[in-house]
């Protein structure tokens, strides 16, 4: 599931730091 | 748990809230009902305002493929999905807003990852919705951080599918907004949303289970509280969980005819991995 939302993952493992959308 | 516990979390969840959601409940009725004094939003309510309004929006030019090179057909057939990709760009953002409200729920961040990553693929579009409610009156909603407010009417005027993707939200928000939350009600209202046990493919359901049923006692005594005179607004508020799953639906299977149907449109890496698989 991780592999399937990898930027879903990702927001959920950095902190606050805006992603780069 | 103890009265004084709930209390401690409906107002930690409303700190979250005032912190990650740029546009409360507050501000956009303030700004509804003209009391914001000069700062009125810009009016889109026919091609011509939606142009013009476009340097607010910020939309990103998209480039026109070349069968739709014609002057005026460009204009028109750009200007729909123009507007559509600046407000999924919006709602990556938003994404992003909720994902950290949720890492905010007490206990969110220890559940299994990959229960955090299927609690918020299928709780976003649900927030989302309900965090539109207070940007909407019966005439038009506010857009782009309530710099802008745009006609039901446009909205109903756009070209198929486009113009039927707004309808259904104006008509469960115009309902929703007789509740008369307040942006505390709401902080707790969207983490019982995101804590949902039923959510297909969860590993572990009851350290999620548990988490909510501690936020639907906070919830039912904010509400108490808060509204001693609204009799059942517990009871009726839990029933719109079922409206919005539906209206989720409705969108998920508009926006695949919409990628069918408009060659062009490119659908945002984010929302992309959210909606597929999803109803």
């Amino acid at each position: 599931l991780k592999e399937k939302h990898k930027i879903l993952h990702q927001l959920l493992q950095n902190s606050t730091s805006p992603v780069d959308l | 748990p103890e009265a004084a516990d709930l209390r401690a979390l409906a107002r930690h969840l409303y700190e979250a809230y005032l912190k990650y959601f740029p546009l409360t409940k507050a501000k956009a009725r303030a700004i509804l009902s003209g009391k914001t004094g000069d700062n009125v939003p810009f009016v889109i309510h026919d091609m011509k305002s939606l142009m013009e309004g476009e340097q607010f929006i910020n939309c990103k030019q998209i480039p026109v493929p070349e069968h739709h090179q014609q002057q005026h057909i460009k204009l028109l057939y750009a200007v729909e999905l123009r507007f559509f990709q600046s407000c999924q760009s919006r709602s990556a953002e938003a994404v992003r807003e909720v994902t950290e409200f949720a890492k905010s729920i007490p206990g969110f961040v220890d559940l299994d990852l990959n229960d955090q990553v299927t609690l918020l693929k299928y709780g976003v579009i649900e927030v989302l919705i309900i965090m539109m409610s207070p940007l909407m009156n019966k005439d038009g909603t506010l857009i782009s951080y309530g710099q802008i407010f745009m006609t039901r009417e446009f909205l109903k005027s756009l070209r198929k599918p486009f113009c039927q993707m707004m309808e259904p939200k104006f008509e469960f928000s115009v309902k929703f907004n007789t509740l008369e939350l307040d942006d505390s009600d709401m902080a707790l209202f969207l983490a019982v949303i995101i804590l949902s046990g039923d959510r297909p493919g969860l590993l572990n359901v009851k350290p999620i289970e548990q988490l909510q049923e501690t936020v639907l006692h906070s919830l039912e005594l904010q509400l108490k509280l808060n509204h001693p005179d609204s009799l059942q607004l517990f009871a009726k508020l839990l029933q719109k969980m079922t409206d919005l799953r539906q209206i989720v639906t409705d969108h998920v299977h508009l926006i695949q005819l919409l990628k069918k149907t408009e060659i062009d449109m490119c659908l945002h890496p984010l929302l992309q991995e959210i909606m597929k698989d999803l109803y």
